[in-house]
């Protein structure tokens, strides 16, 4: 035998080609190709002697334990079997080409001579999931327990979810012990629902989806789970926390009601005992976003910005007060508020109140005083005093033709300061009289 | 004052009772600037033995119950930079100004004089009155006394001078005041008082002098600080604030 080398493609010819074989002669070629291929063999040239079911001279052709022909000939005799542009497949990565010649080749005693063949071979693909699909017909062992992947010149195995393939990269054994989903809604069954789940499972199913988002389970029909008439769940339960929580352990052929959760995080624990015979259990989970109580204004002087319709988790609000109050959160002031709705439907912080403005004591007046043109007393926003000065020892300075009782008049701003129109904060001045002596010199003697 | 007679309560309410060399006077401007004579400070024919304690009395006219009514401490004191104490028969720029520690707080008794606006106010023959606490015949008085004077014609003060042959400068920064056939003047221990004018037109009393200087008492006619010509100084001195 010849051992061609194992590549993807390559030629085979007979000896001396194109020169006439030899007599007397047989080889076989032995074609492989890398595993994970089939050899596809074409002959581009055949010419053997021909003769009645090719008796002389043949090439033979197998693979796979079968032969796929006998041939001699070549195209247009009327005796032999030339292959012509047939393309010969083998299964596996070998085929085997036997070449045979007889003693002479001589036609109504004429030496004829004859060139032989030359033909090329290939490697193609080997689908061995297709194939898997023809074995499952033939043999109850499939090359993959679950599910088969076919690549070029291989494939490979996987499994279902809530199964692990195994060592042997062909078999699957449930493994649902960290099962996580992430999408906002989605369906979650114990393993082979609605047939008999496996026994001795151990499965965790976790959901977690974005804050702000809370999950609603809703289990389907059928739901069963083996239980027994007087103890509660006492060879399979499925277990359900929020949040850590346990909120529910479950058995039975009497599906939960829907369960909200008030939770984006919920795991579902499912274990199984070694017997039984249930359907197991699927469920809709679905998430609902969070929202907060809409904000509502403790008095009448506090003003939430743009109000909207809702507030969902990480909207927030902005409050301010009217003109001439002020935003008190507890006994301290702020400069601004804004909350933020929490991912538990909370405000982060509670809805201030508006104060009043206090402008506080007016500032005494050297040499000089006030009084209230408002309620005497009070110096909140609005309240107005007028300052004076003392006279007639004392006179306020004024500028710009305004009256002392324009420049002493001081309002409370909704800033907080005590400010005259035109002078702002600053206060007014009284400034000494002079020359006016109130008991002047007299003499009445003349 | 000589020849005078007693001042009530509030008829002279801007007079300083001052003690620094010995007795002297003052006038309160605005309700923290007490303005006087240099030579109060820094007397003529002195020789300085350390800084005087400046000692300001204001409210009264009675010596006894002005001082009884507690010293006003001075921060700063201003003397006008033309006043040469060394020299004995010049009296220029006899003005300066006490800036007190606190302003004082004005009433009936303690008011402050305006100042000069215009050279009326130095018309010949111009009544003004002059006060203070020196003394008053060969006696220190005890009240505060004051004399009307009328402002003399600056060419017989001038005359005056020369026939006493005295060389004591009069300058335009002075004017006199009073008559030699008068028995009427201020005296010791009034210098730094003021020359006040009654302005009848603003209904107001204006210091137009400083008393300053004479040439004995009651024997011709009294020397003052022409204040007029020291307004800008003065205002500028009290940093007059708008």
């Amino acid at each position: 035998s010849v051992f061609t080398p194992r590549k993807l493609y390559g030629e085979v010819t007979s000896p001396l080609y194109p020169k006439p074989y030899p007599d007397n002669f047989e080889t076989t070629t032995v074609i492989t190709v890398p595993t994970g291929y089939r050899v596809k063999l074409v002959f581009r040239q055949f010419d053997l002697e021909p003769s009645e079911g090719c008796f002389y001279d043949y090439v033979k052709i197998s693979a796979d334990k079968k032969t796929l022909g006998r041939f001699c000939g070549q195209l247009g005799s009327p005796l032999g079997n030339p292959p012509g542009r047939k393309e010969f497949m083998s299964q596996g990565n070998k085929m085997l080409l036997t070449f045979h010649t007889d003693f002479s080749n001589e036609e109504n005693g004429t030496i004829m001579f004859y060139k032989g063949f030359l033909a090329y071979y290939q490697a193609v693909d080997l689908d061995e999931c297709a194939s898997q699909l023809n074995l499952v017909e033939e043999s109850p062992q499939p090359l993959c327990q679950h599910l088969c992947h076919n690549y070029v010149g291989g494939y490979f195995c996987s499994c279902r979810p809530g199964y692990e393939l195994q060592k042997d990269r062909h078999s699957c054994q449930a493994e649902c012990s960290s099962e996580l989903f992430t999408e906002p809604s989605g369906y979650i069954s114990s393993l082979e629902y609605p047939r008999p789940y496996p026994p001795d499972l151990r499965c965790n199913y976790s959901i977690r989806v974005e804050r702000g988002l809370t999950l609603q389970l809703k289990f389907l029909e059928p739901f069963e789970i083996d239980d027994h008439e007087q103890v509660h769940c006492p060879y399979d339960q499925l277990q359900i926390y929020a949040n850590k929580r346990n909120i529910g352990e479950f058995c039975g052929k009497q599906r939960p009601e829907p369960i909200d959760t008030s939770s984006n995080s919920v795991d579902l624990l499912f274990f199984t005992d070694e017997s039984g015979d249930s359907q197991g259990w699927k469920l809709h989970y679905t998430s609902r976003i969070i929202k907060c109580p809409q904000p509502k204004a403790l008095d009448s002087f506090t003003i939430i910005q743009d109000l909207q319709p809702q507030y969902e988790f990480r909207d927030y609000f902005i409050a301010t007060c009217k003109q001439g109050y002020q935003l008190m959160e507890g006994k301290q002031a702020l400069l601004s508020f804004t909350a933020v709705c929490q991912d538990d439907g909370t405000w982060h912080r509670a809805m201030p109140r508006c104060k009043i403005k206090d402008c506080g004591q007016p500032r005494s007046l050297p040499n000089g005083a006030f009084n209230y043109t408002t309620t005497t007393g009070v110096n909140t926003y609005q309240a107005r005093i007028q300052y004076y000065c003392h006279e007639p020892y004392y006179k306020m300075q004024t500028r710009d033709g305004r009256s002392k009782s324009e420049r002493g008049q001081y309002i409370c701003t909704a800033q907080g300061t005590w400010k005259n129109e035109l002078a702002g904060e600053k206060m007014p001045r009284c400034l000494p009289v002079c020359g006016k002596p109130v008991n002047p010199v007299e003499q009445k003697q003349r | 004052i000589v020849g005078g007679q007693k001042a009530k309560l509030g008829n002279f309410p801007w007079q300083a009772f001052t003690n620094i060399h010995g007795r002297g006077g003052g006038a309160l401007l605005g309700d923290r600037w007490i303005l006087t004579a240099a030579h109060t400070l820094y007397p003529k024919e002195y020789e300085a033995q350390g800084n005087a304690t400046v000692d300001v009395f204001l409210g009264h006219v009675n010596v006894e119950e002005i001082t009884k009514l507690a010293n006003h401490p001075v921060r700063r004191v201003s003397i006008h930079p033309d006043y040469r104490q060394e020299e004995s028969h010049n009296f220029e720029g006899d003005i300066a100004l006490l800036e007190l520690e606190n302003s004082v707080t004005l009433g009936p008794n303690l008011l402050p004089i305006c100042l000069p606006d215009n050279e009326t106010f130095y018309d010949q023959g111009l009544m003004g009155y002059v006060s203070g606490f020196g003394i008053t015949e060969e006696r220190l008085s005890h009240n505060l006394r004051f004399v009307r004077l009328p402002v003399a014609k600056r060419e017989d003060c001038e005359r005056w001078l020369r026939k006493k042959n005295r060389k004591d400068v009069f300058s335009e920064n002075m004017f006199c005041s009073g008559d030699p056939t008068l028995k009427q003047d201020a005296c010791q221990g009034d210098s730094g008082g003021v020359f006040a004018v009654r302005d009848e037109k603003n209904d107001r009393w204006v210091a137009t002098g400083i008393i300053s200087w004479g040439i004995g008492c009651s024997r011709g006619y009294g020397f003052y600080t022409k204040l007029l010509n020291y307004v800008d100084w003065i205002k500028k001195e009290m940093e007059e604030e708008d």
